[in-house]
């Protein structure tokens, strides 16, 4: 794809045209599907990454919830380009493209990564039209049907943690809700790809009760953290949202959960303020090549251990 | 889009209560871009807090924080500058 660097950042336009490259160059691993359309309009583009095979069990990732964490859609192109250059080489990896697919969703919020691009650098929220004010866009991780708006987010059109009208008011947590919902069946993991402070955080974020799993989930986090940080030593912080960091309600993470998902993560990736969401791109390598095995880590524990 | 020329990002961590009603206080007479947590009602005592301010509010936002015995740390002196580094001056 003509401009496309996985190791730097790529515009909205650059990263459509390259799901479709992708797809084409590897229709052995990778296809292509639309599961909605933007507040504006854009195609919300899905991969599917696995080798072919009947009733195999999948693991959802998304990226670029916040439109201004720039590094968390480079890791899904990341994560793509690592599946298909080390299928049939990295046993890891093609043990589970073999037995799993992935469903990976390069941009969630499309429209306001667009206007990170053209408008302003440090926009977060989607850029869809609130009645009766001025104040654009919904935080779409505040905006899912889980503890909605009870705690942690914000009731005010103004705000950048603003909940939306309704659950899933936005298009865009609309079209993933209701794709995850369809396939529910078969996805036994969600991976939810934010950018600042080094974290990775499982259910739950809306109330400091613990999920019945906690034990578990806490494992697999302290395992794959240690993953992480065996390559370059980047220290992550991990445990339940609420009690890790606040409370917060109406986040993806917990609501797949609470739809029956028992695997939800939310990785926080590189930088604890340094660069804040500029990290420079010069570090987008490091920051894939450790989030990746981390990923690995635990698809891998999936695995082994489907349900 | 908009300059960033000047903006900073400052980082506190405020001991009690007291410091972040300043926060509150702060965020209530300019406009404060909360980058870590997401927002300052998500602001408690003893977590660190990260957030971005105007160029031209910049010294008083130091001053406020000066007067009222908040300790603070500069994370990125100039936004801009921070943004041109991000993308890799070498191709581009």
């Amino acid at each position: 794809t003509g401009g496309h660097s996985y190791d730097k950042y790529n515009n909205w336009d650059t990263i459509a045209a390259w799901t479709a490259d992708i797809a084409a160059q590897n229709p052995d691993l990778v296809s292509r599907t639309v599961i909605g359309k933007t507040y504006e309009g854009r195609p919300m583009y899905l991969l599917k990454m696995g080798k072919s095979g009947s009733d195999k069990k999948a693991i959802f990732m998304d990226c670029g919830f916040h439109a201004r964490e720039w590094i968390s859609p480079a890791f899904c192109q990341w994560f793509v380009k690592e599946a298909v250059e080390t299928y049939g080489k990295d046993t890891v990896m093609t043990t589970l493209l073999d037995k799993l697919d992935f469903y990976v969703l390069p941009v969630v919020n499309i429209d306001g990564y667009v206007y990170t691009w053209t408008n302003d650098r440090m926009w977060r929220k989607t850029r869809s039209k609130n009645a009766g004010t001025t104040c654009i866009g919904t935080d779409p991780n505040r905006n899912f049907n889980a503890g909605w708006c009870t705690v942690g987010a914000s009731k005010s059109p103004c705000s950048s943690t603003y909940c939306g009208s309704a659950p899933e008011s936005e298009k865009e947590t609309k079209a993933l809700a209701d794709f995850i919902r369809e396939h529910l069946s078969t996805i036994k993991a969600y991976l939810t790809i934010h950018s600042y402070s080094q974290l990775l955080l499982f259910p739950y974020s809306y109330t400091y009760n613990l999920p019945p799993n906690y034990q578990e989930l806490n494992s697999i986090a302290r395992a794959a953290s240690k993953e992480l940080a065996s390559l370059y030593n980047t220290d992550y912080t991990y445990g339940p949202g609420a009690t890790t960091i606040y409370l917060a309600a109406g986040g993806s993470d917990d609501w797949a959960y609470d739809q029956g998902i028992k695997y939800s993560f939310t990785f926080e990736l590189r930088d604890t303020g340094r660069y804040g969401f500029l990290l420079p791109e010069s570090q987008i390598k490091p920051t894939c090549e450790e989030t990746l095995l981390a990923v690995k880590y635990i698809a891998n524990y999936v695995l082994e251990h489907l349900y | 889009g908009p300059s960033f020329d000047g903006q900073k990002v400052f980082r506190v961590v405020p001991q009690n209560d007291e410091q972040v009603e300043i926060l509150n206080f702060l965020a209530s007479i300019t406009e404060v871009d909360f980058w870590q947590p997401d927002s300052v009602t998500l602001v408690r005592p003893k977590m660190q807090v990260d957030f971005r301010v105007e160029a031209e509010k910049s010294f008083e936002v130091e001053d406020l924080l000066k007067e009222n015995g908040m300790e603070y740390q500069v994370l990125i002196e100039n936004l801009q500058a921070a943004l041109d580094a991000q993308f890799d001056s070498r191709t581009r």
